[in-house]
């Protein structure tokens, strides 16, 4: 059992400095410690108070508001350069109840509990009457949306075939004409060409695509645009070669090196190609 | 201009400062 909390020590101003310097050890805690959806960022300190830690250090115990922004967790962007996701795109809160240790003037989280929530349909139409809601993940039309997102970014000419690794949002616009997914994939050691086979195709270490798709509907069919920034290193998968030719040296891309590829083929930023 | 503040008899000490939170809310409220 849990001795009781000593009384505590002060009761510090939220935006003191110290006090910022414990709400983001606790950020940076919640993100290292989540692998599925997006990275959080600081929006209000609600709450702190201060108690003495025996022997030595005290406890920073503090209610805390973040926002969702626009990088996944799995993104090596450093959260700095992340954009915290608009109310129009339906934002997402988060709220955590966290208890950070100030030792030797280090700050080390001890626990956190969190809860996110996406903001209400009603907020959002209030401020814009046509912008897209969050949809539940396995809603028919997005499962459609992101296999055929998953499709047509395949069919471009990569080196590897890429596997579904996440589905980590969803939108559908009011009359439900278009579907705005975001998905992460994965490259693996198969080639787009002998990939007939998904399931023996196994994931390389470290490699994310981060994906962004729009489905819509028309008269006669449906529309796909998909685009995907990957980081890692991209393999260079051997591809069958004419008699007597090398073996073709393909694109190999330094970590952290983003690879937009678009609707034609892939696209490196950077001078690591 | 307006004198000096009136004094309000039966006032104890000034209260102890009450910590300012909720801090400053950063992007927007949800």
């Amino acid at each position: 059992a849990r001795s009781p909390l000593p009384p505590p020590v002060r009761d510090p101003n939220c935006d003191d400095p110290e006090v910022e310097q414990a709400a983001w050890a606790a950020v940076q805690y919640v993100n290292s410690n989540h692998r599925h959806g997006y990275k959080y960022t600081l929006n209000q300190i609600d709450k702190v108070r201060v108690y003495q830690r025996k022997p030595v250090g005290e406890v920073y115990s503090m209610e805390i508001d973040l926002l969702e922004t626009t990088c996944h967790v799995l993104d090596p962007t450093p959260l700095e350069n992340c954009t915290v996701r608009q109310l129009t795109e339906h934002a997402v809160e988060g709220d955590c109840d966290v208890n950070v240790l100030k030792l030797d003037n280090q700050f080390v989280v001890s626990n956190a509990k969190c809860e996110s929530s996406p903001d209400s349909a009603e907020d959002v139409r209030k401020i814009c009457l046509d912008c897209a809601l969050l949809a539940p993940l396995n809603d028919t039309k997005v499962l459609h949306t992101v296999d055929a997102a998953v499709a047509a970014f395949n069919a471009q000419n990569h080196t590897s075939y890429f596997k579904l690794l996440e589905i980590s949002r969803a939108q559908l616009t009011p009359l439900h004409s278009s579907v705005y997914v975001e998905f992460v994939v994965g490259p693996t050691d198969c080639s787009p060409k002998d990939a007939a086979e998904p399931a023996a195709c196994n994931l390389l270490a470290d490699q994310h695509g981060f994906c962004k798709a729009t489905l819509t509907e028309k008269v006669g069919g449906e529309d796909v645009a998909a685009s995907c920034v990957v980081f890692g290193t991209v393999p260079v998968v051997p591809q069958p070669q004419p008699d007597g030719a090398g073996p073709t040296v393909g694109p190999t891309v330094a970590a952290g090196t983003p690879v937009v590829a678009g609707p034609g083929p892939a696209v490196a930023v950077g001078p690591a190609v | 201009a307006l004198g000096p503040k009136p004094v309000i008899p039966g006032a104890g000490p000034a209260a102890p400062a009450i910590p300012l939170c909720p801090g400053r809310i950063r992007y927007f409220k949800v």
